[in-house]
Parts: C-alpha cells; sequence; structure tokens
C-alpha cells in the first residue's frame, strides 16, 4: 500500500522493527481468491532462505507453475472441491484452477499483509508512492477459497487446516458469512484450532455499516478488523451551470470531458424504468442521455457498474450520489467514463438544480491525489458495527485499521473495476472495505510476533488493542463518516491500531486455550457444541461457576440486560440499579513499574470503580488482577454510555474501552 | 417436491466425529470416516478429510442420509455447507 505506512507511522519507526531478521520467520498465510504471483509486491529481493519451519507447497494448475513461488511468496495452494460440488467443475475459460487470482481481491490483501517495497507505485497516477505490505520481510502463503460463485465452507476449512498444517503464524481471511454460534461458523471453527496452535487470526468485521449488530467473525479467539479512512482524498468536483460547486473523489484516468459545460440529466428521467434512478443495466433512454452528464443514485448495482451503463447508453461523463444509506462516504472508483461520486447532502442540491432548471448543465474537474486531509482517520460507513450479536458481553469489533480507498497489488486477469467490459490492465487497483483494512492488522500482527516471538495470539492482539487510539492529535474524539459525530466503541472497538506503540505496551491481557473453553462453558455450550470446536472432549466443571465478563479480554462490554438476567456473570442489585463486577489480569510485559488506573465514562447513569488502583510489578511476566465494577442506574432500553480504562506508568498508556447497554 | 428433495438433492455437508470414539477395529481414522459414509450412502463421495480444524470430512449427502449419518456411533454433529463472502 501507499501512504499508509506514513500514516501508521512505520517509515518514521523502522529502527524499532526488527525487519531484517525475526520478521523473516514469520509466514501469513491469506484464504482469498489467490494470488498473482508475477506482482512487483513478492519481489523476494534481500530475503533470505524460506524458513525451516515451512511445511507448505506451492501447488501447480492452470496458468500457475510451483516455480512461481520464491522468497517471498511462499505457498500456494487452491481449495475447489467444495466449490465443484456444488457449482460443476471449475470453468477454467473464466477462472483459474490453481492458485492464479483472476479477480485481484486476493492479490490485493495479500501484497497489503506482506508484499514486498515497490518504488513508484499508483493506479493511473493516482495514490502515487512506493507501495509496501504491513510487514515487508514477512513471508505469504496464499490458500485460494474464493472463486466466481462464492467461498464455501468446507473449502475454507480444508484450507485453514492445511494452513496449520503448513505452519503459518497468522492467519488473514477477508471473508464472512452471517452470524451463527461459534460451533456453526466454519471459521470460528478453523480459527479456533489455529489459535491453539499459536496463530493469531485475523478478520475482516464486514461491510453492513453503519447498522448496529452487523458484524461478521465475532469469536472471541478472532481479531475482529473494522475499517477508518486514511488522510488521503481523490478529489473530483462537480461545477453546475448555475456557478455552484460540489466536491467528490474519482479516479478517473482517460479522455478528458470537453473545457465546456456539458447537458446534465437526472438518470431517473432518462428512463422508463422505475429503477432507472439506479442507472441499471438497459434501462437508460440512449437519446435521452447521448452526450450528456447523467446524475445517477448510488445503490443495488456496483458502482462501477453505473458508469458502464451510463457509457454504454452514450453519456459523457457520470455524477454518482450516494443516498441515505450511504451518507457522506465517498468511496472511489476508477471509472470507465469521466465520473465522480458526492455525498448525499450534495446530491440533493445537485438533483434539486437538475429539476429545477429548464437547461441544467455541469463539468466534472479531476484534481488528482490530495493528501493530508483532517480529521482522519473517520470510521466508514460501511464499517460493520457491533454491540456482538452472539455475545454481547465481548466487545467487538476489536480495532479499526486503514480500509478506505487502499491501494495494493491487483491481477492482471482482470481490470481496476472487476467489470468484463473494462480491458484496462493495472500493477495496483485502489479499492476499499474491512477486507482491505484486516490485511494491514494481520502485517502488523506479523510485525509484533516478529518482535515478540514467544507472545500468544491474545497477546498480540492485546497489544494491538490497548495501545489504539480514540482520539486525534488535537485531543478531539475519531469521527464517524455515518454519522458526523464522535465514533463509539461499537464502531471502532479498542480504536485505530497504532503499530509503533503496540511494539512496546507494557501490560498485555493474556488468554490461553483453556480461558476460551470456560468462556464456551458460560455460555452454556453443551458437550458436543465444545467438542465440535475443541475437537476433544471437555467437561465443564459443575463447581465452577464460569463467566463471560471475566474472559481475559482487553475491553469492556457491558449489556446490563443480560447481567440482571443472570448470563455468565456476576450481577447484583438493589432497587433501581445493577452492580457488576469484571475481572482481568494483566501481565506485565515491560520492566518493572507501577501502573495506576483512570477511569472516564460520559455517563451520570454507570459508576466505575476499579479496585486496586495501582499495580506494582518488579519483573517481566508478572500478572496482577483487578476488578472493576460498574454500578449502573435505570435507564430506557437501548440506551448506551461509552468511556475507557487506562493502566499508565507514564511510560505505557494501556487503553480499554467500555460499552454500558441498557 | 419437499418429500422428492429429501431423497434426491445432495447438498455437502461437513460432519464432526469424536476420534477419541474410534472403534478398535479401526486403525486409521480416514477408515472409520469413510465407513461411516458408505453406512449411509453407498455413492456418497468425500470431498475433504479434515485434522487439525475439526476431526471429520466433508462430503455431498441427501438430508435424509445427513438425518442418519447424524445417528452413527462417533458422529459429533453434521452441519450444512454455508457460502462464505467477501468483504
Amino acid at each position: 500500500t501507499t501512504r499508509t505506512p506514513e500514516f501508521l507511522g512505520l517509515d518514521m519507526s523502522a529502527d524499532l522493527f526488527p525487519e531484517s531478521d525475526s520478521v523473516s520467520d514469520v509466514i501469513i498465510g491469506v484464504l482469498d481468491t489467490g494470488v498473482w504471483p508475477e506482482s512487483k509486491s513478492f519481489d523476494d529481493s534481500g530475503l533470505g532462505p524460506v524458513p525451516s519451519s515451512w511445511r507448505g507447497e506451492c501447488e501447480s494448475g492452470t496458468n500457475f507453475s510451483s516455480s512461481f513461488c520464491n522468497r517471498k511468496l511462499i505457498g500456494a495452494r487452491y481449495f475447489s472441491k467444495g466449490y465443484e460440488a456444488i457449482l460443476g467443475p471449475v470453468d477454467e475459460t473464466k477462472e483459474s484452477k490453481s492458485p492464479r487470482d483472476d479477480d485481484g481481491h486476493g492479490t490485493h490483501t495479500s501484497t497489503t499483509a506482506g508484499g514486498s517495497s515497490v518504488a513508484s507505485a499508483s493506479l493511473f497516477g493516482y495514490a502515487t508512492g512506493t507501495a509496501r505490505g504491513m510487514a515487508t520481510r514477512a513471508r505469504v502463503a496464499v490458500y485460494k477459497v474464493c472463486w466466481i460463485g462464492g467461498c464455501f465452507s468446507s473449502d475454507i476449512l480444508a484450507a485453514m487446516d492445511k494452513s496449520i498444517d503448513d505452519n503459518v503464524n497468522v492467519l488473514s481471511l477477508s471473508l464472512g458469512g452471517g452470524g451463527s454460534d461459534y460451533y456453526r461458523d466454519s471459521v470460528a471453527i478453523g480459527a479456533f484450532a489455529a489459535m491453539e496452535k499459536g496463530i493469531l487470526v485475523s478478520c475482516s468485521a464486514g461491510n453492513a455499516g453503519p447498522s448496529s449488530f452487523s458484524l461478521s467473525n465475532v469469536a472471541p479467539w478472532i481479531t475482529t478488523v473494522g475499517a477508518g479512512t486514511l488522510d488521503r482524498e481523490f478529489p473530483a468536483y462537480v461545477s453546475l451551470g448555475n456557478g455552484m460547486n460540489f466536491s467528490g473523489v474519482s479516479l478517473y484516468k482517460g479522455d478528458s470531458l470537453p473545457t465546456k459545460m456539458l447537458p446534465f440529466v437526472y438518470a431517473g428521467n432518462a428512463t422508463n424504468s422505475t429503477t432507472g434512478n439506479l442507472c441499471m443495466t438497459g434501462t437508460l433512454i440512449p437519446e435521452k442521455v447521448k452526450g450528456k452528464i447523467v446524475l445517477c443514485d448510488r445503490g443495488v448495482n456496483a458502482r462501477v457498474q453505473k458508469g458502464a451503463v451510463v457509457k454504454e447508453a452514450g453519456g459523457a461523463g457520470m455524477v454518482l450520489a450516494n443516498t441515505a444509506a450511504n451518507g457522506e462516504e465517498l468511496v472511489a472508483d476508477a471509472h470507465l467514463l469521466p465520473a465522480t461520486a458526492v455525498g448525499q447532502i450534495s446530491g440533493d442540491k445537485i438533483k434539486s438544480y437538475l429539476l429545477s432548471d429548464t437547461d441544467p448543465t455541469a463539468t466534472i474537474l479531476f484534481e488528482g491525489t490530495k493528501v493530508g486531509i483532517e480529521p482522519s482517520p473517520l470510521v466508514a460507513a460501511f464499517s460493520s458495527r457491533g454491540p456482538n450479536s452472539i455475545t454481547p458481553e465481548i466487545l467487538k469489533p476489536d480495532i479499526i485499521a486503514p480500509g478506505v480507498n487502499i491501494l495494493a497489488g491487483w491481477s492482471g486477469a482482470v481490470g481496476p473495476t472487476g467489470l468484463a467490459t473494462d480491458n484496462r490492465r493495472v500493477e495496483f487497483n485502489i479499492i476499499s472495505g474491512t477486507s482491505m483494512s484486516c490485511p494491514h492488522v494481520s502485517g502488523l500482527a506479523a510485525l509484533l510476533k516478529g518482535a515478540h516471538p514467544q507472545w500468544s495470539p491474545a497477546a498480540l492482539r492485546s497489544a494491538l488493542m490497548t495501545t489504539a487510539y480514540v482520539v486525534y492529535k488535537n485531543g478531539k474524539p475519531i469521527q464517524d463518516i455515518a454519522s458526523g459525530k464522535p465514533s463509539t466503541p461499537f464502531d471502532h472497538g479498542a480504536g485505530h491500531v497504532n503499530p509503533v506503540s503496540a511494539l512496546n505496551p507494557g501490560l498485555v491481557y493474556d488468554l490461553d486455550v483453556n480461558d476460551y473453553l470456560g468462556f464456551l462453558c458460560a455460555l452454556n455450550y453443551t458437550a458436543t457444541q465444545i467438542s465440535t470446536l475443541a475437537r476433544k472432549n471437555y467437561t465443564c466443571d459443575p463447581t465452577v461457576k464460569y463467566s463471560l465478563t471475566n474472559l481475559n479480554y482487553p475491553s469492556f462490554s457491558v449489556p446490563l440486560q443480560s447481567a440482571v438476567m443472570g448470563r455468565g456473570g456476576s450481577a447484583s442489585g438493589s432497587v433501581g440499579s445493577t452492580v457488576v463486577k469484571y475481572t482481568r489480569t494483566v501481565t506485565n510485559v515491560g520492566a518493572a513499574a507501577t501502573y495506576n488506573v483512570s477511569v472516564s465514562l460520559q455517563s451520570e447513569s454507570v459508576k466505575v470503580s476499579v479496585e486496586p488502583d495501582s499495580l506494582s510489578f518488579s519483573e517481566s511476566n508478572e500478572k496482577k488482577s483487578y476488578t472493576v465494577t460498574f454500578t449502573a442506574s435505570s435507564m430506557p432500553s437501548n440506551s448506551f454510555s461509552y468511556g475507557r480504562i487506562e493502566w499508565t506508568d507514564g511510560k505505557h498508556i494501556v487503553g480499554s474501552p467500555i460499552a454500558v447497554s441498557w | 417436491a419437499s418429500v422428492e428433495d429429501t431423497h434426491v438433492l445432495k447438498k455437502t455437508y461437513i460432519v464432526h466425529m469424536a476420534k477419541s470414539q474410534m472403534p478398535a477395529s479401526f486403525d486409521d481414522h480416514t477408515h472409520w470416516y469413510d465407513s461411516s459414509l458408505k453406512s449411509v450412502s453407498d455413492s456418497a463421495q468425500m470431498l475433504y478429510t479434515y485434522a487439525n480444524v475439526l476431526h471429520g470430512f466433508s462430503a455431498r449427502l441427501t438430508a435424509e442420509e445427513a438425518r442418519s449419518i447424524e445417528d452413527r456411533p462417533g458422529v459429533l454433529t453434521v452441519l450444512e455447507e454455508v457460502k462464505y463472502e467477501l468483504h
């Protein structure tokens, strides 16, 4: 990626990370659409021999030879039996029955996580810079599990199974599938086994935001990653005949629009279809759009598809207007014709002009790449949001990372829009999604793993979470694009990843497989359900009071309704108030120090106390416990309060978000 | 049609086995999986066997066969294939 290394401070801290040695022993496994091995991001210059721990392979197949792997791309496998069992044999005229990426998504995610540095990368001159993965010296192994028809759980499980055999250290999965219980969810099942083997599993949170309860991959042994913006935009202004200008974004490159203003029409008025305003295929009347700029409403079909529809009908350009579903979130696309995307407010004003002026005209002005945009990051509107619908006692997402307008490697088999009619070929593409934020965290986890090879997946995640930030440099809280207001822990989890601080977190909240088994007991899972996840008989001890809220997680979700119902926690109360206690244990991973606690919570309805309020550590790996007591007064259902607990020794700040729900 | 579907239409299922319950007559768990599968369907083909993420296998089965295999000794649970989407 370009810009994200600078945005995350990796460029300023090269000496902090052990790039030259131990990180090169870390192997990132990426389950996705495969890989384009010819990408310069897989250049292995300067890398030593493949780690001796590696047990994997580079499989041959359609358009793919085992010789395509090298010291960077050390493994490539494909899993198609489940796919083919449902949809028939892979049509090798349309997709490669091999690890070859015919889609682009897998090359984008794998290069984001562990790609080598490539100078002068860009998409048509946009986002120019040196592109690099988060862990440039880590090794990459790709497992192709997603095909044109989707990603099937039998294939995903087979890939995870093999990746464990292969000895990967980090697994990156930018995919999801609904919100079933953990013992029914193949990704959760596979991730449990991976966690047991010391593999950190990083998954995308999903793109179903800004709706609440929209998260995927919420098992507590998974690191769940939401998406934020960078300080980079690609402005393209709409200039109207009435003199008004509106800002939008675009990655269009090609023939310019004429210098004069062009006739401008609303797609809804150039169609006989009730959905013509969406610029669905075949809905525009060519005579009404020819030579004109067409305004299309966002939604239903792909954004780039709308541009193709306008172009096909003879339109000269397109303005893509957000509706309420997307608000002010602007996602830039490499459209096939001059086009720009505008937010809902601008879109409504432009439509008002279009519908009131007898001879509306417009033009689009492309401004290229702008960096230093503030405030940033913003939580992306599409990023899925909590609360966690499976286990509300576990706060998810865990963290956010860059996921909007991310430049990374791309497949040579498909154009930047992914449309069949797009004959352009690019080495890098700019796309958005929690698919893009997930591999950022996967790569950063690989960096941490290189620095701290002995740390468990939970300790690595804890370091990333407790050092994440929730305020800008000016002290103001991170904003949510969807609302235009400060984001909450249900949007950003512990905050935005801050890898430089994560390297030296001071304290970590550790967890091992027994903690997770206790968590399953607290969920009242049956022996069979536990065996499905744990692959062994495990009997919950009837004398133990298992607690969901005491899982040693680096965040605090306090669903009072669940607590009152006695769902695995320790709740008590008097008339009008509920008291809930959470216990945590922190492990010192720094020098001897004394940490003092501070609590901030913006509500008169909840009182928070921490006991003890000071923890002294005399040596590394020493553990200390503390208890947080939440005393909540009555509030209407669906009320929320948010806050933060911070432990500090003056050098480190170990932060945990709080989300209280009535 | 639904009765017919139960007997004819095949879907992919993930069959989780309790490895510790493998009868002593088997010396290899894959043979045990195969035997369990063949006991409900002569024609069913195994797609994958799993060793790390779960003990068991995936196979194409009718709904009736899936219900039958659930009752076989050592079978923990039988889950229908789920389609996941890229994010």
